[in-house]
C-alpha cells in the first residue's frame, strides 16, 4: 500500500 | 542504485568477509566482541523479516542471504568452535546486551512509521544497528595491541555507515518521494559512534604506528 515505505535498502 | 550505496554495501560486505576470514584461517577472534556479533544477528533478523515475502531484486535477496549466513556463522564460530572459542576473551567483553536491546524495543514500540509487528521489529533493527557497535568500541579501548583485522573490520563498517549517508543525500535529491526519516537519524547517530574511532585509526596510519584507543 501507499503507507509502507519502500524497503530496498539493506 | 547509486554508486554511494554500491560501494556502501561493498564496505559491509568486506567488513563481514574481512571478519570471517580472520576467524576462519587464523581460528582466532581475539578482539572481537560476541556481543556486537549477536547483536547483529538479531539486527539482521528483526531487519530481513519480509525476505521471503517481499521481493525486491535478486540483489537484494542475495545480500540479505549472506547477513543472515554470516552473522551467524560468526557467531557460532565464536561460541562453539573448539579452537576458535578459546581465544574468546569473556572477562573483557562485558557489555550487557539488554542496556542496547531493550531501549531500542520500547523506541520502536512509540515511534515507528506504522504500528504493525513486521514495521516494528523493522524500526527496531534500525536502533539497534546504530548502537551494535557500542560492545565492540569498549572492547577495543580494553584491548591494548588491536591487530591489523580488528581495526580493518571497524574501519570498514564505520565506512559502510559513511557512504549510507551520502547515498541518502544523493537520493533524497534525485528522488523526490524518498524520506525515511527513522532511517536517517538511526543512521547519522551510527556513524557518529565511529567519529571518535575514525580519528585514531587515521592517526594511527599518518604516523605508521599500531592501532590504540585511549583508555
Amino acid at each position: 500500500s501507499n503507507d509502507d515505505i519502500e524497503k530496498d535498502e539493506l | 542504485m547509486n554508486i554511494f550505496r554500491l560501494a556502501g554495501d561493498m564496505t559491509h560486505l568486506f567488513s563481514v568477509l574481512v571478519l570471517l576470514l580472520k576467524i576462519h584461517t587464523i581460528k582466532s577472534c581475539a578482539g572481537i566482541s560476541l556481543k556486537t556479533q549477536e547483536l547483529y544477528a538479531l539486527v539482521f533478523t528483526t531487519r530481513y523479516l519480509d525476505i521471503f515475502t517481499d521481493f525486491i531484486s535478486l540483489y537484494n535477496t542475495v545480500m540479505k542471504l549472506i547477513f543472515l549466513g554470516s552473522s551467524f556463522s560468526i557467531v557460532w564460530y565464536i561460541r562453539r568452535h573448539k579452537i576458535v572459542r578459546r581465544s574468546y576473551d569473556k572477562d573483557q567483553d562485558t557489555f550487557r546486551h539488554y542496556f542496547l536491546v531493550i531501549p531500542c524495543l520500547v523506541l520502536a514500540v512509540f515511534i515507528n512509521h506504522k504500528f504493525t509487528f513486521k514495521e516494528v521489529m523493522w524500526t527496531f533493527s534500525l536502533y539497534l544497528e546504530a548502537v551494535a557497535i557500542l560492545p565492540q568500541l569498549v572492547l577495543l579501548q580494553r584491548t591494548r595491541n588491536i591487530d591489523n583485522l580488528t581495526g580493518q573490520y571497524v574501519f570498514l563498517l564505520g565506512a559502510y555507515r559513511a557512504l549510507y549517508i551520502l547515498n541518502w543525500i544523493y537520493r533524497h535529491f534525485t528522488e523526490p518521494h524518498y524520506v525515511h526519516w527513522i532511517t536517517w537519524i538511526a543512521g547519522v547517530v551510527q556513524t557518529l559512534l565511529y567519529a571518535d574511532f575514525f580519528y585514531y585509526y587515521f592517526q594511527s596510519w599518518k604516523n605508521n604506528e599500531k592501532l590504540q584507543l585511549p583508555a
